[in-house]
């Protein structure tokens, strides 16, 4: 099972989580090591890009709508910023005792503590952005009970002509996800959603226009039948999102692996 | 912001991979 959620995630974490789980092993295997050299320099450099990524961190979350975001990103850029710091204290003991064994525990645990950090930053981002699809998913729900009150040729084509946007961009925001995802099952739930999806919108339309055509005719014949037929196809497409929400709400990612 | 903020965790996984490699050659030494 993929430990980091989405491509991106991975692509800038999994190579730095490779080698800090190699570094833990060596660190864990090594009796008594050699001097450590000095590490200013990496530990300034880790310093410096904490500050950027803090700075450009508040930012965005001073600037942020959304609530969920505004609370998790300042804790995770304090984890950050705590590593950072535990990473200059280490360095600067290790300076003076190279062989300081407690130094170099707080040193990894810095690097693992900047990794954790920087993961529940990139998530907190992340699931931002997976709320903006779930907005755009509910108001695809919402508009589908609309169906409902749909009685005339006149009301279908402008059902058609609102559901029509939203329906477009929730696909195509599905698809982009499912791409960004790395775990496969939950990439192949928003495929299997998404095209039942498609596939019932055009049932959709003609049970709403079966509907239509039997309220309209004399004696309005089998019209129970009509908004039951039309009700189920609803309820069908509302639920298939619904599953699309809670698939896009998984997640597989661990960050308790870094502590 | 996103973007800048991808950016800037690109920058600090690669600043962190330094490190972390600087004390990986003393251990493995």
């Amino acid at each position: 099972m993929p430990v980091f959620h989405t491509k991106l995630i991975e692509s800038i974490l999994d190579p730095v989580a490779q080698q800090i789980s190699q570094l833990v092993i060596l660190h864990e295997q090594a009796e008594d090591g050699a001097a450590m050299p000095d590490l200013t320099q990496p530990v300034s450099a880790v310093a410096k890009a904490v500050g950027n990524l803090v700075q450009v961190g508040r930012q965005t979350s001073a600037t942020s709508t959304d609530k969920v975001l505004q609370e998790e990103m300042p804790v995770a850029l304090d984890r950050v910023e705590n590593a950072s710091i535990s990473l200059i204290q280490a360095a600067k003991t290790l300076r003076q005792e190279p062989l300081s064994r407690s130094a170099r525990d707080i040193l990894i645990n810095g690097a693992r503590g900047i990794l954790g950090g920087t993961s529940a930053l990139l998530l907190s981002l992340d699931q931002a952005e997976v709320r903006k699809i779930i907005r755009i998913c509910k108001g695809v729900q919402e508009y589908l009970a609309v169906a409902e009150v749909v009685e005339g040729m006149e009301d279908l084509i402008v059902y058609v002509k609102n559901l029509t946007p939203g329906m477009t961009q929730m696909v195509k925001m599905v698809d982009g996800r499912q791409a960004e995802l790395t775990h496969q099952v939950h990439r192949n739930m928003l495929i299997a959603s998404k095209d039942k999806i498609k596939n019932l919108l055009p049932v959709l339309i003609s049970s709403i226009k079966i509907f239509v055509t039997t309220i309209q005719s004399p004696g309005k014949r089998g019209l129970d039948e009509a908004a039951s037929n039309r009700l189920y196809v609803v309820s069908q497409m509302y639920l298939e999102i619904e599953e699309i929400i809670r698939v896009l709400q998984l997640t597989t990612y661990d960050e308790d692996d870094w502590n | 912001n996103v973007a800048e903020m991808v950016k800037q965790a690109k920058v600090l996984a690669q600043a962190t991979s330094q490190l972390v490699n600087a004390i990986k050659l003393e251990a493995e030494g």
